[in-house]
């Protein structure tokens, strides 16, 4: 999950998907490649209170198998946890050969545990970013559908083609998903087409329509789909699972 | 402006503020220092297109004197406007002694020209908001009043501490500005006392509340100023700019 933007509800999305990927009986682990650690804080952990992080895998001091946990009250799902420490390895691995492919190796011996993996990348087109499209084999574009939007679009575009060509030649553009859609007015609308059609970028419906009860989830350590899963935002997210996941035999 | 979160609203309220100062008569300047340019680009300029940026100031290869221009359809408003390869910069400068201190010097000889300078931070805590939090007196910190937002102001305040400390004993933290405030529900009124009262920090008033406005104006390279002036986001953002470069005077 990519944009360099912020707040564009990448978080949100990868929290949401994952949630809903267990529930559809996939074991799933996510990824917080944030070291503001906004999803580790929003599935109910104290980033500031980890014994080990993502930090200690990205240092080569722990792997991944002893610092990934369970989520509580979400069976299925695992979370590699990120914490503020993070921050050094943007800095520790930007002279480092083979950099790009720390958290690809790191997640090798646990890739036969898990059916998916979504990760959740920091507001940058950064050394964080770049090892979370080179471990992926998709990525997907949460789009906030404003006009700044486009702005980092193109950007984030040559950057997924870099990676594709010298690190990662397996990376595929999902497509875009249209979260927080204010369809009150054209705007978003008008916005969400032209992205798609410039870009040629598939756009994965339905889109996410901006709910109060998503700003409430993340107070409570919940994803949307625990908080209110009865919610229009819960059953978009879950019918975008059912689409990503390749698991669209369900309902 | 700083807030590490993304999409908190830091770009809107610099563009908002810078161009309320100038309609106040303030000779006023914006420095762009997010590498992805989005106060460059909502300003109507094409931040690939530039000549000249504030990445060449960093690499001491031009003097902001040189850099900045003029605004177009703002009187009085200048901007020192950002380009992607200022992310360049950001990796040149991790090794180098005196590496917070590269803006605060290179708008010594331009001070004397401008009322107000306004800095415009990306979405992280890296070198470059040190570099803005080194060269400013005081830092305004941009709150979109969700769960989130807690998460980063106590990261956010200690890194003020830091600078305060070992950089730039000046530096004050002038308040907090509710942006893209939501008040149909008591939830961002919660967060927003809860944030002034744990952090003992200054509430700014009023509140900047949503709008469709603001997500039309940079469509259209323009402030909220100049696309919607009597909209109470422009009434707002002239209200917050007079308390805050002491004009308080007027009307
Ligand atoms: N559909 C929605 N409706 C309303 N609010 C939403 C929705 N989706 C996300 N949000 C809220 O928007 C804010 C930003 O979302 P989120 O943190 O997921 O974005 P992000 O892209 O991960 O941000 P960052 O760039 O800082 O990592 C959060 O407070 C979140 O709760
Ligand atoms: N009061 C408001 N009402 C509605 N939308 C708003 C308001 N203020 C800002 N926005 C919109 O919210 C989005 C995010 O705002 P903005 O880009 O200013 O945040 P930012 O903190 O600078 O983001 P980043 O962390 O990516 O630099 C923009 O599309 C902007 O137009
Ligand atoms: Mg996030
Ligand atoms: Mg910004």
């Amino acid at each position: 999950m990519a944009n360099q933007k912020g707040g564009v509800g990448k978080t949100t999305t990868v929290q949401a998907l994952g949630a809903a990927a267990a529930e559809l009986g996939l074991r799933s682990l996510v990824v917080d490649l944030d070291p503001q650690a906004c999803l580790t804080y929003s599935l109910g952990f104290d980033p500031d209170g980890l014994d080990r992080s993502l930090n200690d895998v990205f240092l080569g001091q722990a792997p991944v198998a002893e610092v990934r946990r369970t989520v509580p009250g979400v069976p299925g799902l695992d979370v590699l946890p990120a914490a503020i420490e993070l921050a050094g390895a943007e800095v520790h691995l930007l002279t480092r050969t083979g950099r790009e492919h720390v958290l690809a190796r790191a997640l090798v011996p646990v890739l036969d545990q898990y059916d998916v993996v979504l990760v959740d990348c920091p507001p940058s087109l950064s050394v964080l970013t770049v090892n979370g499209l080179t471990a992926a084999t998709g990525v997907v574009i949460p789009l906030q559908c404003e006009s700044l939007s486009f702005r980092g679009v193109g950007q984030l575009l040559e950057t997924i083609e870099d990676v594709r060509t010298f690190v990662n030649p397996t990376l595929v553009v999902r497509g875009v998903i249209a979260t927080m859609f204010d369809d009150r007015t054209r705007h978003a609308r008008h916005v969400l087409e032209e992205v798609g059609r410039r870009y040629e970028l598939p756009v994965l419906q339905p889109p996410v329509r901006k709910s109060i009860r998503f700003a409430e989830a993340p107070a409570v350590g919940k994803s949307i789909l625990q908080h209110a899963p009865g919610s229009a935002g819960a059953v978009a997210y879950r019918e975008l699972a059912r689409q990503l996941t390749g698991s669209a035999v369900a309902t």
